[in-house]
């Protein structure tokens, strides 16, 4: 149950960044956020590189998800 | 630990990022 709670609030969050449901968040769509979220410019920019793991600028729910559970858990889960 | 621009750890920034998504989820009526 719990899994399943985690994976709808990754569904969540991540549809609050792709904002026009595409499938996969930008840097773009990391940049829209400024304002929305108590964040910087430039943290926005961190967390998208941190979470961009293979660094493709393209940010998938795979990697959006691992990022999440990196927060939740501790630890990244490939 | 390493560091990223602002002087604060990737760890810490995405830790920021979604307890920010977090309660602007759990905070807007």
């Amino acid at each position: 149950a719990r899994r399943a709670a985690v994976l709808e609030k990754t569904q969540e969050f991540f549809q609050t960044c792709d904002i026009e449901d595409k499938g996969f968040i930008t840097r773009r769509d990391m940049q829209r956020l400024y304002g929305e979220l108590p964040l910087s410019a430039d943290e926005l920019e961190n967390v998208f590189d941190t979470l961009d793991a293979d660094g493709n600028g393209y940010l998938t729910l795979e990697e959006f998800s691992s990022g999440f559970s990196e927060f939740l858990f501790g630890r990244r889960i490939t | 630990d390493p560091t990223v621009k602002g002087g604060q750890t990737s760890e810490g920034v995405l830790a920021n990022f979604f307890n920010s998504l977090l309660s602007k989820k759990t905070g807007s009526p």
